[in-house]
């Protein structure tokens, strides 16, 4: 047999390399598998007009694509400074919502999970769905543990509340989101 | 930078000042023209636009003054002062300075006149590139891409709006780009490879050269850039060397082909070879993803299909379309000559005898000249294709057979040595893509030799290159994989019986396995 | 081998690393809502 590297004995001595978790080889063969890197490689339509970066593993969110607009439309150089600074506590659920669901990994996603919170829903880990107590509707069961009873849950595919009878295991609802240290930017402190 | 004129230093910071304060002021107007045509008496009156020299050098003092503010704002990131933060500082009077190079773009001579707003722009982008390659070798590792990717960037989107005067110009300001951006390839200016391949797959840009430029016009440029970038990797890459920052950019570019190949596979039909040409043999995954590309409006038949009659398909005698001049890269041009010569003729023997000569290489660090082999093995192959179309055949392995091209093929199979001989395998594997005619006849070629090889050891070598393409992760190209079926699958090349497939236990499941999944 | 330029590369590469282009580096700045990246919770929608 060929005994160099040129032969199958030189692909075994790199398979081998590679089985041991030789990060420098395995990167080369057998490779990465491709469909991690954040791509939608099914998507009927193009990818790179929503490409983010070769370094992101997410395509762009649509607030962060630039359109080239009607120039009547850029209207936050003479409103910036009357504009009030973004409080949450102000808005309605429904902002509070589609920021939640806008902005994955950003900060402001958890700042309106924290104020969900505040207005009593809560997160279940599990369903990944936000849900509150029916209002004026005490629970059928309850114990230290779970209870059962009638809940809002938000659909956020439908953009609408909809009341289920449900048991809910405390420990499956997430607490206080809590925020980290983060400025958080508004147009008046720019 | 030798001679400014003095005051002119002043002058540039105070008009520049001026400026971002008139850009950032709602009074600016639509596109900040109210504030520029204020801003033109401006400079008129502190001369600046009195002859080119000054035009340069304002525009050189700008850009520097740019920098030198973004280091600056750079050097104040603590704990409490935080990235996006300095990065706003900074976009704040890079954005500003952007718009008036724009705006003295698009206004510089009359609207018909393109020739002066290219020239501007070609004088601007070669002013930006050279103070970035200054402050790469000034600075070397302290050097920040920042304010250079933020100004190449925010101008290039600036200059591709939806405005009929730049529609005019747009084919010239793509041109430009490019330019400047193969003057800062990565070999050039390497702390500037990160913003550079950010820069050249910004979705604006891809769709400029990719998809809106009509004809095709921008897709060489593009390849070219590819082809910097993978010429820049290549020597990390070829010796395995993936540090932390390599992989990154490997990785990354990964992710900008997976894009070209989903939404722009046609290019990289079109350009594989020039992209192979430079990509390190040892980059099966990479090269794989390239040769993976098909034409969008071909349905591609399932090579597990049983029975596949491949040389019944109607695009097996098609020929692909290949823009590189790959004929040109036979040289010396006497050797081109004596190549035509044989392949006409088939003769004299000793040209035969002689190949291997031509195709080693006394550069440090290689023994072959790898970019002749490929050009060889693809010129003589077309050249055999069209001499079997010629007599009103198709490639077959008897048609194929007792002709000066495979004098040529079967004589580098075994007078190379073993790199030499891995190198030419990998030549002919290159042309394994999608059903055409070039796919077809190396297919044929590829197995025509394993089963003429005098030796184990050819044999061995091209199972080799077939199965290292074979067992990284997907995709895998067509051509490939219905070559490597038919190798296993008919009993003609007696491939079970060789020594080198029970050679090791991993190797013999490895076979299994990509027997079962072929099978 | 890795030629003298080689390693010259690779060390601009290496100090290049540390500081990435950021995907809002190529964005319009947006004064309202900006960009702060922040790790959520894996069971929050993170796209």
């Amino acid at each position: 047999m060929v005994t160099d590297q040129f032969g199958i004995a030189g692909l075994l001595t790199f398979i081998r390399a590679a089985n041991e978790n030789d990060h420098n080889l395995i990167a080369l063969a057998p490779g990465i598998d491709l469909t991690t890197l954040g791509l939608n490689l099914n998507s009927p339509e193009n990818l790179y007009s929503t490409f983010q970066s070769p370094w992101a593993d997410s395509p762009c969110r649509p607030q962060d694509i630039d359109y080239h607009v009607p120039v009547e439309y850029l209207t936050n150089i003479f409103l910036r400074d009357k504009l009030a600074p973004i409080k949450l506590n102000r808005y309605g659920e429904d902002v509070l919502f589609f920021l939640f669901y806008m902005n994955g990994n950003d900060f402001i996603q958890l700042a309106a999970a924290a104020e969900l919170y505040t207005r009593d829903w809560r997160y279940h880990k599990e369903e990944r769905v936000w849900i509150t107590r029916a209002p004026g509707v005490e629970p059928l069961m309850k114990s230290a543990t779970y209870e059962r009873g009638t809940y809002y849950f938000f659909d956020v595919q439908n953009w609408r509340r909809v009341a289920k009878e449900f048991h809910l295991e405390y420990d499956k609802l997430e607490e206080r989101p809590t925020l980290p240290n983060t400025m958080h930017h508004n147009a008046s402190q720019q | 930078i030798d001679g400014d004129p003095p005051g002119l230093h002043e002058k540039a910071e105070y008009l520049l000042r001026e400026w971002v304060n008139m850009y950032h002021s709602p009074a600016a107007g639509r596109d900040s023209t109210k504030a520029f045509t204020a801003f033109v008496q401006q400079m008129h009156q502190q001369g600046i636009l009195k002859n080119d020299d000054v035009i340069t050098r304002f525009f050189r003092l700008c850009s520097e003054m740019c920098v030198d503010l973004c280091y600056r704002a750079m050097g104040e990131v603590t704990p409490t002062i935080n990235q996006a933060l300095v990065r706003a500082k900074c976009f704040y009077t890079l954005d500003a300075f952007v718009r008036l190079i724009a705006l003295l773009i698009k206004h510089s001579g009359d609207n018909a006149n393109t020739v002066t707003k290219i020239n501007l722009l070609n004088k601007v982008l070669g002013i930006v590139a050279g103070v970035l390659l200054q402050d790469h070798i000034v600075r070397m590792s302290e050097f920040q891409q920042l304010p250079y990717h933020r100004i190449f960037i925010m101008l290039f989107i600036e200059l591709n709006a939806p405005e009929h005067i730049l529609e005019n110009i747009n084919y010239q300001v793509l041109t430009a780009f490019c330019n400047t951006f193969h003057v800062l390839r990565p070999a050039k200016s390497p702390g500037f490879s990160y913003a550079w391949l950010e820069f050249i797959s910004h979705r604006v840009f891809i769709g400029r050269m990719l998809a809106l430029t009509p004809q095709q016009k921008g897709w060489g440029m593009y390849a070219q850039l590819l082809i910097d970038l993978f010429k820049f990797l290549a020597p990390f890459l070829r010796n395995a060397d993936l540090t932390k920052p390599t992989q990154m950019l490997y990785k990354g570019t990964l992710r900008v082909l997976l894009v070209l190949l989903h939404d722009f596979p046609e290019f990289l039909c079109d350009y594989h070879y020039g992209f192979c040409d430079v990509i390190p043999p040892n980059c099966v995954q990479m090269r794989n993803l390239i040769l993976s590309a098909f034409p969008r409006n071909m349905r591609l038949p399932d090579p597990f299909t049983p029975n596949l009659k491949v040389d019944m398909l109607a695009d097996i005698s098609h020929p692909p379309r290949i823009l590189i001049n790959f004929a040109s890269k036979i040289q010396p041009a006497q050797f081109k000559k004596d190549l035509d010569s044989y392949l006409k003729s088939r003769s004299p023997v000793t040209f035969v005898s002689d190949l291997r000569s031509y195709l080693q290489s006394s550069e440090p660090g290689t023994r072959y000249n790898i970019q002749l082999m490929n050009a060889l093995v693809l010129y003589v192959g077309t050249q055999a294709i069209q001499f079997i179309h010629g007599k009103g055949l198709t490639p077959s392995m008897s048609t194929i057979a007792h002709s000066a091209h495979m004098d040529i093929f079967q004589n580098l199979a075994v007078a190379l040595d073993t790199e030499g001989r891995y190198l030419f395998l990998t030549a002919i594997a290159n042309q394994l893509r999608y059903p055409n005619s070039h796919t077809h006849y190396f297919s044929c070629t590829l197995l025509y030799l394993f089963a003429e090889a005098n030796t184990e050891a050819i044999q061995e070598q091209i199972t080799r290159v077939l199965l290292e393409r074979l067992i990284v992760n997907r995709p895998h190209p067509w051509g490939l994989l219905i070559t490597f079926i038919e190798l296993i699958k008919n009993p003609q090349f007696k491939f079970w019986n060789h020594e080198f497939v029970h050679c090791a236990p991993e190797i013999e499941k490895l076979f299994e396995s990509v027997a079962r999944s072929c099978m | 081998p890795l030629s003298r330029e080689n390693f010259y590369q690779l060390q601009m590469l290496e100090a290049a690393y540390h500081h990435l282009p950021h995907p809002s580096d190529s964005e319009r700045q947006r004064s309202f809502l900006p960009r702060n990246p922040c790790p959520s919770p894996s069971f929050y929608p993170q796209l």
